[in-house]
C-alpha cells in the first residue's frame, strides 16, 4: 500500500458517499445516471468474486464489501424510493454497446482463460467506460449540480490516482498489469474535459454548465 | 518483472 493507492481508495470512497448523501439529503436522484450505476454494481459483482477464492487483507475484504453494497443501495434508492425523481427522459444510452464490447474483449485478451480472471478483465474494462451514460446525461441536459460535480470529480481522481499508484509499484515491487493500467488510462482520459470544467467553474464557484 | 498472480488491488 503506498500514498497514491491510498488516495485512490479513499477518493473513490468520497465519491460514493458524496453520491448517496446527495441522494439522501436531496430526496432526489436528478442529475444522475442509473445506467451508470448499474454499470458499477456489476462491475463490482464481477471484479470482488475472488472473495469467495482469495484472501488479501482485512482492508481489502471490508472494501470490496462496501462498493458491493453501497452500488446496490445506489440502485434500489434510484429504482424504488426515490423512483419520480429519476430523470429517465435523459438517461438513454444504451449499455448493451458497453457491456458487450466488454465482455467480448475480456474473452479474446486476459491474462488467464479462467471464469473468474475472464470477469475481472471484464469489470476493469467495463469500469473504463461506465462513466459515459452519466457524462452523456449532463451533456444531454448540458449541466450538472455542484454536488454532482463533486461526485464525478472524486470518482474520477480515484483510477488518476491509481495510475500514479502503478508508476510507483513499477519502480518500487517491479509489479505491473497491463490490462489494469490501459484500462485506467483510458478511464481517467474519459474524465479530462469534465475535468477541466470542474476546475474552471465549479472551483470558482460557477454552475457546471456546458457551452451550447 | 511479473503479473501478480492474485489481484491485490480494489
Amino acid at each position: 500500500m503506498n500514498i497514491f493507492r491510498l488516495l485512490g481508495d479513499l477518493s473513490h470512497l468520497v465519491a460514493i458517499i458524496i453520491l448517496l448523501l446527495k441522494i439522501w439529503k436531496t430526496r432526489s436522484c436528478a442529475g444522475i445516471s442509473g445506467k451508470s450505476q448499474i454499470l458499477f454494481a456489476i462491475v463490482y459483482t464481477t471484479r470482488y468474486l475472488d472473495l469467495f477464492t482469495t484472501y488479501v487483507s482485512t482492508y481489502n475484504t471490508f472494501m470490496k464489501l462496501v462498493f458491493i453494497m453501497t452500488s446496490i443501495v445506489t440502485i434500489f434508492l434510484m429504482n424504488a424510493k426515490f423512483k419520480a425523481t429519476y430523470d429517465h427522459n435523459h438517461d438513454t444510452f444504451r449499455i448493451e454497446f458497453l457491456i458487450l464490447p466488454a465482455l467480448v474483449l475480456a474473452l479474446l485478451i486476459n491474462n488467464e482463460f479462467t471464469i473468474i480472471e475472464v470477469l475481472w478483465t471484464f469489470s476493469i474494462y467495463l469500469e473504463s467506460v461506465a462513466i459515459l451514460p452519466q457524462l452523456f446525461l449532463v451533456s444531454k441536459t448540458g449541466e450538472a449540480e455542484s454536488i454532482t460535480s463533486h461526485y464525478l470529480f472524486a470518482l474520477g481522481s480515484y483510477r488518476g490516482l491509481y495510475l500514479l499508484n502503478w508508476v510507483y509499484r513499477y519502480y518500487a515491487e517491479d509489479h505491473y498489469d497491463l490490462i489494469a493500467i490501459v484500462a485506467g488510462l483510458v478511464q481517467t482520459i474519459l474524465y479530462c474535459d469534465f475535468f477541466y470544467l470542474y476546475i474552471t467553474k465549479v472551483l470558482k464557484g460557477k454552475k457546471l454548465q456546458l457551452p451550447a | 518483472y511479473h503479473v501478480l498472480a492474485k489481484h491485490d488491488e480494489l
